[in-house]
């Protein structure tokens, strides 16, 4: 299957999504 | 011993795998056989979703606040954190030491590599341990197949990259197997600049 792959910055930015907190 | 399975929730980031945080600290007056860090290691949450993990991880103390000798241990789910797990038995794992005050950069940087899956090595990472000690902290990368050359040069080079270190950082490895014969996770490694 295919691999789920984030880079440093998306990780970060998902941080401070509404979802994250 | 009922677990929940832990899923990804409606609009989260699913990450590849299920990550479990674990924790340990040694008591001084104990020695550190298999037994007694059995004993001292404890679960402390599983992740499924990037979210999920920001939420865990923003709860947790950093490890450079830590005092002590203690490890926090981020794990694939079912993989414990031992040398004589199955999935840790033929593995080894890259050294990193680093002086007081940069453990939790580094710590940081390193969980996001391995749940962003920028080492490019299959199924072969286990997990990323920081270790907080009196002179120095240690932060490793474990994996599963300690022989295979072309995946441990390529976790090397993916961790210069991704903490940004110096050149002329000295990597270690060592195989899980070295540990168990001298019973020391860091001593005797092979050292490679």
């Amino acid at each position: 299957g295919t691999r789920i792959i984030y880079d440093r910055k998306f990780l970060l930015d998902c941080r401070t999504s509404p979802l994250a907190r | 011993n009922r677990r929940k399975t832990i899923s990804p929730a409606a609009g989260e980031h699913p990450l590849q795998y299920n990550y479990t945080f674990w924790y340990s600290r040694r008591t001084p007056s104990r020695p550190a056989n298999t037994q007694s860090y059995e004993q001292n290691i404890r679960q402390i949450g599983t992740v499924a979703s990037v979210e999920q993990f920001w939420k865990f991880y923003s709860h947790l103390v950093r490890p450079g606040d830590l005092t002590g000798h203690s490890d926090f241990h981020l794990f694939k789910e079912g993989i414990k954190p031992m040398w004589e797990d199955e999935a840790n038995k033929n593995g080894g794992k890259w050294i990193i030491r680093l002086r007081k005050g940069l453990a939790s950069r580094f710590w940081e940087n390193i969980i996001l590599a391995m749940l962003g899956e920028q080492f490019m090595v299959g199924e072969e990472i286990c997990g990323v341990v920081v270790s907080i000690r009196f002179q120095e902290d240690i932060l490793s990368i474990w994996n599963k197949t300690a022989s295979d050359q072309v995946t441990t040069s390529r976790i090397r080079d993916t961790l210069r990259r991704v903490l940004n270190l110096p050149p002329n950082t000295i990597m270690e490895y060592k195989t899980h197997n070295d540990s168990l014969k001298d019973n020391s996770s860091f001593r005797n490694t092979k050292i490679t600049l």
